[in-house]
């Protein structure tokens, strides 16, 4: 049974979608068969996995609204023992229709969902930068949360929020749902801020931050204008080395060697 | 009658608050009386003003959803001239809320309330990182819509679905909407990316790309924390200078000398 992660946080631009992509095609590349699924209608995980949303038939919204089984939307990458649950512009329409469900299916469509899929070891999935009914099927469908928190002043102001919706799915929805960590993204060493940010955010969440930090790197925002993860498109840069280095924490701390 | 104008990206991080927070300064600071309109429940337009969103007792969300006179949940702040309609977290629970009115209100609420607001000659509105029901009130309420998109690849995905969404609320509920225009923000000069992102953009929307282009300015991403706009809390930073140009360019175009 795979292990389920969501990667949310309603702050947007903080680097949800750049910590699924390059941790799933780490643990790929170490021979862990892994699945991202795309619950953004920006499809930037799906665009950063080099595929074209627009021309997929088939995506998580025909799954979550249309019935259709998973493993008939489900797409390979370029990447051996990396698939891809697409993404559509058109699931920001799911929200809509998924919010005329009656309430357990409204929110439990997407677990309902990925409890049918086999064959993975991992599902990495990526949320919209908001706390509405995709993020919540989101962390209803999983076993722990990872949330990448930006090395920013305002990514500090939404962490508040984010807990008590974790806190409140634990409690009504998904009571195994865990917090996984958190991730410090786009760290700057030069600026004196970026250094007191993941001082607060370690003392928020004392034990719960990864050691890896993520630094701000040009080559992981290059990266998915060639659809490739920034750890395949420069593997010896900065910001890939940072998560694979991640991706090892992650591993080793889930009891693989 | 003020102009207003909405500042919107559901692509989250994009600078759509700083923007706002900049623009509204600058204006405050050559004597046109602003009004800052915080329409997002993460409340960093607020927080990036000096306010303590979580202190205030009257928000945009008891004038959207309670009914409380505009007037009554304006307040003031440090700098003359510059006015805000402050954010609060509860306002995630006007999606729902206004969700479940009829259509013409669930999407006219804001720029009924808007209608009511004299005394000001511009009003900006900060969005969420989203299409929901809180950026289309947004939109409705708006003589203008000004996209802020950063000079990264993953941000040019979402254009096309942005400038959908517009063109529905102007055939639907806004006629009188218009591209303002869109600011190019965290422009890192030294990236190739970079300048090929604004080359794409300015093809994308010929003569509507505002000639100032913003760069990544560390004193713009410290400013919230000491609750001051950019332009005041380091006006002779770059991203600063770039801000009261923008400005300076805005004001132009809409005929002020
Ligand atoms: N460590 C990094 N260094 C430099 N650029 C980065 C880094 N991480 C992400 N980026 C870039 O910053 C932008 C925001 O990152 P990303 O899109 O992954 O964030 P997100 O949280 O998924 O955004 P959204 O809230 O819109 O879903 C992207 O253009 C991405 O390429
Ligand atoms: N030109 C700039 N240079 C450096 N940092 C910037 C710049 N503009 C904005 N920032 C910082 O980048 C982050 C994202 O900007 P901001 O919050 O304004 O974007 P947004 O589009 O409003 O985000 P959201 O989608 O979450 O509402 C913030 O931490 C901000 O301080
Ligand atoms: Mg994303
Ligand atoms: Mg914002």
């Amino acid at each position: 049974m795979a292990l389920r992660y969501t990667f949310a946080n309603q702050k947007g631009g903080v680097g949800k979608t750049t910590t699924v992509v390059n941790l799933a095609a780490s643990m790929a590349l170490w021979g862990f068969r892994t699945l991202v699924v795309d619950a953004d209608p920006q499809c930037n995980a799906t665009t950063s996995l080099g595929l074209d949303a627009r021309a997929l038939e088939r995506s998580v919204y025909e799954v979550l609204v249309g019935g259709l089984p998973v493993r008939q939307a489900i797409v390979s990458t370029r990447w051996d023992g990396l698939d891809l649950l697409p993404s559509t512009p058109g699931l920001a329409g799911a929200t809509v229709e998924l919010n005329a469900e009656p309430a357990q299916e409204r929110v439990g469509r997407l677990a309902r969902v990925l409890a049918g899929v086999e064959g993975y070891d991992y599902v990495l999935v990526d949320s919209p930068p908001s706390l509405g009914v995709l993020t919540v099927n989101a962390l209803v469908a999983a076993q722990g949360v990872v949330v990448p928190v930006q090395c920013e002043y305002l990514a500090l102001e939404g962490l508040t929020q984010l807990t008590h919706t974790i806190t409140l799915v634990q409690r009504a929805l998904n009571p195994n749902l865990a917090l996984r960590g958190v991730v410090m993204t786009m760290f700057d060493r030069r600026t004196t801020l970026a250094n007191e940010v993941v001082s607060q955010v370690r003392k928020h969440f004392p034990k719960r931050v990864f050691e890896s930090v993520i630094p701000r790197s040009v080559r992981l925002s290059e990266a998915p204008s060639y659809g490739e993860p920034g750890v395949v498109y420069a593997p010896r840069s900065q910001g890939a080395v940072a998560y694979l280095c991640l991706a090892r924490e992650l591993l080793v701390g889930d009891g693989h060697t």
